[in-house]
């Protein structure tokens, strides 16, 4: 899991997986 | 080709347009900046707290997340199993649990700096067959949870 | 050319677009206006996906036209500007209703449909692109895994279709630009009322003529979510050019064409730069008409 300092009262958490043969980086961001 | 940038759209070329017809630049008419800040990304979250301060605080957060977790290993403290009860609605409609499992470790960094990294741990579904595609699974149950931990973690510190 | 580059669509998948490494954002419904702006201008997109969390599935596809509605909804009620820093993204289906704006968009593809199947999705939709959206076999959660756009489908085929060079006749007698009932304004005009053409007319560009009609500027909606992470919902009574001067330092200006050019030409534009649209002009600059990506998408799937 990444992550990146909370701004603006919003969390991002990220995950890196594999599509098929391609690399997906998925980001949520999130309210506190 | 005619192709090309019409000169009279670039923003300086405006700003002096506008000077001309009596309208100066001021703190409110004057560029936004939306420079792209770089968002550093890390991995897990860090701490400085005493390990253990750091563990007990996880358990307490998966406690009150109402989440599960296997006896750690009497020689290892550091790595959690998690298991969290994730229910939400099937395309029918009718709200499906699935059994998201995650592994808690915590890292040490430096002296009095540790990072605890979230990894996904797959789905136990009562009897499924072992994971068939491992490439086409949906991350976003498990940045939920992560988001939920973080959260309540930041919460309660 | 036409033939060979519809089937070059037909025989690749939007999988096949996709680089082989990729990021996706994806917000949850529970972000307020105000975070969700900010989000998109740090990421430098003004487009993302919806995630609702309490269903766990994908819940719309967030674009700059949902932002002109609620500027426009905040515009008819000046007492709630402050509601930015309250509303949040699963309220805008209420708001786009109150004000009966057309509604958050919700369609989908496979990414291993065809390309040309996608591109009929991104010519219907509302914002001109499309969330490509699998299923996790085992839990059958939904897996965003990107939104394809106009831009980048154009610029795939620009790249890889040497048909285009091909593609020589004049865009004036292929009648491709829109010219008719177009959205325009002056310097002077008041910026409620071209926000009120994005929300009202779906248009994400309004060209600024002077009074001969020669074209000065366009005006975008990109630019209205820059002006409002600057000074909330509060400015909507300045001038356009007064609003033009809050446009970022880093803007690259508006692309002019005349109606000689050829789509060739236009797609070697975009093979080479980011082109959002053209504005086409005659030899004194006077505005012609409105070029748009998918006015050539459009073209080069069914014209």
């Amino acid at each position: 899991l990444a992550t990146t300092s909370i701004r603006h009262n919003v969390l991002a958490v990220a995950s890196v997986s594999r599509y098929s043969s391609k690399y997906v980086t998925q980001i949520l961001y999130t309210p506190l | 080709s005619r192709i090309a940038i019409l000169p009279s759209s670039l923003p300086q070329y405006h700003l002096a347009y506008m000077q001309t017809h009596g309208v100066a630049m001021s703190k409110k008419l004057s560029p936004v900046s939306v420079k792209k800040s770089k968002i550093r990304w890390h991995f897990g979250i860090r701490s400085r707290s005493y390990p253990l301060d750091v563990v007990s605080e996880i358990y307490r957060a998966l406690k009150n997340l109402g989440a599960e977790w296997a006896r750690h290993r009497n020689d290892d403290l550091w790595t959690i199993n998690v298991r969290w009860r994730n229910e939400a609605p099937n395309d029918q409609g009718e709200m499906v649990a699935e059994l998201l499992k995650m592994r808690i470790q915590l890292y040490q960094l430096e002296q009095n700096n540790y990072l605890v990294d979230f990894k996904f741990d797959g789905f136990e579904n009562k009897g499924a067959a072992k994971r068939r595609h491992d490439d086409t699974f949906s991350a976003y149950p498990f940045l939920r949870f992560a988001t939920k931990l973080i959260l309540e973690l930041a919460v309660s510190s | 050319a036409l033939q060979s580059i519809r089937e070059f669509l037909q025989s690749k998948t939007s999988y096949d677009v996709l680089p082989v490494s990729f990021k996706i954002v994806m917000l949850d419904t529970k972000l307020t206006l105000k975070g969700t702006l900010l989000t998109l201008l740090q990421n430098g997109i003004i487009s993302a996906p919806l995630w609702d969390s309490n269903q766990s599935r994908f819940a719309g596809l967030l674009s700059s036209q949902d932002f002109m509605n609620v500027a426009q909804y905040l515009i008819d009620r000046p007492e709630k500007a402050e509601e930015i820093n309250t509303i949040t993204l699963d309220q805008l289906a209420e708001i786009e209703s109150t004000i009966g704006a057309r509604q958050i968009e919700t369609s989908r593809i496979h990414p291993f449909k065809s390309l040309y199947e996608t591109c009929q999705h991104i010519v219907e939709s509302k914002a001109h692109r499309v969330p490509l959206i699998d299923t996790d076999p085992e839990t059958g959660r939904e897996i965003v895994v990107s939104v394809l756009t106009q831009y980048r489908v154009l610029r795939f085929v620009a790249l890889n279709c040497k048909e285009t060079q091909d593609l020589k006749i004049p865009i004036k007698d292929l009648n491709l630009a829109t010219r008719e009932n177009l959205h325009t304004a002056t310097m002077d005009t008041q910026l409620a009322d071209v926000v009120g053409a994005f929300s009202k007319y779906g248009v994400s560009c309004v060209p600024i003529v002077d009074e001969n009609n020669k074209l000065l500027n366009v005006y975008e909606a990109y630019d209205v979510m820059t002006l409002i992470k600057g000074n909330g919902f509060s400015d909507f009574s300045l001038s356009i050019g007064k609003a033009l001067m809050r446009r970022p330092q880093d803007f690259e200006g508006v692309i002019t064409c005349s109606e000689h050019d050829s789509v060739a030409h236009i797609m070697e534009t975009i093979r080479r730069s980011r082109v959002l649209r053209l504005c086409m002009v005659d030899e004194e600059g006077k505005l012609l008409g409105l070029v748009t990506l998918v006015d050539i998408l459009n073209y080069i799937m069914f014209g």
